[in-house]
């Protein structure tokens, strides 16, 4: 009961966007006028963009980390690896709160955003896709905010992520986080939502396509082209 | 590991902010 009270308090002191504002602002899409100005924009400043919107929902995560019971007590070296290896995948969870299903559109830089407003990102543009179809999955499981709490600390939470030097310790503080989501499960009579969860390899796989995209921008731009990005960004996926 | 992200490991270190 108290680390289900953890994990909740956690999630809520260190949430980017209130549950309530996204929903109530969910029919406020960008307009026509809006979404060719986006367009316009070069494939480098867009890249920027996104990159920038990412770092700010990873400082959140950090957060978030930093404040589940049994965190800290792991080794530096196993915060970093855990960071590193599932930010970004907790980013894509969190998503889904903020990805209309309805019209496909997600909350982005004020307003809600369509695939084709990132079409300036070039051959990005197939990430894109595979992202928007993954929060439409999940958002059709119709998550409440203490399952989605659970689900970001279980992602994090991952005695299976290489390079930990102390897997035990992460796979008993793991242990306890399903223990108590499991408990969540059994009140709210959601036990049914442990089966129809996405495999754990889609996110890895969104997160790969990420970084590989990265790496091809990459190679077709001088290496200054990174130096606008935000350095957390860099540091993790450069 | 602390040393090729000295970012996150600032974040880490930093009281809850």
């Amino acid at each position: 009961e108290q680390l289900t009270q953890n994990v909740l308090k956690s999630y809520h002191e260190t949430c980017q966007l209130r549950a309530e504002d996204l929903q109530r602002r969910r029919w406020d899409t960008f307009s026509r006028e809006e979404i060719c100005a986006y367009q316009k924009k070069s494939m480098e400043e867009m890249w920027q963009r996104c990159a920038g919107r990412i770092t700010e929902a990873i400082q959140h995560v950090v957060e978030f980390a930093k404040r589940l019971h049994g965190f800290m007590e792991l080794c530096q070296n196993d915060q970093i690896v855990l960071l590193k290896a599932g930010a970004m995948e907790v980013v894509l969870v969190h998503m889904c709160r903020a990805f209309n299903a309805d019209n496909r559109t997600v909350f982005f830089e004020g307003k809600y955003a369509s695939a084709e407003l990132f079409r300036s990102l070039g051959r990005a543009e197939d990430l894109i896709g595979s992202i928007f179809d993954f929060a439409q999955s999940l958002c059709a499981l119709q998550c409440s905010e203490p399952e989605v709490a659970f689900l970001s600390a279980l992602v994090l939470v991952n005695a299976s992520r290489p390079w930990l030097q102390e897997p035990v310790k992460v796979s008993r503080l793991r242990r306890r986080l399903e223990l108590g989501f499991q408990l969540l499960l059994r009140r709210t009579r959601r036990e049914g939502l442990l089966d129809r969860l996405p495999p754990q390899g889609r996110l890895r796989a969104l997160c790969s396509q990420h970084v590989e995209q990265l790496q091809a921008l990459r190679r077709r731009h001088p290496p200054a082209l990174l130096d606008a990005f935000p350095p957390l960004y860099r540091e993790l996926f450069a | 590991l602390q040393e090729k992200h000295r970012i996150l490991h600032k974040l880490l270190q930093n009281g809850n902010s």
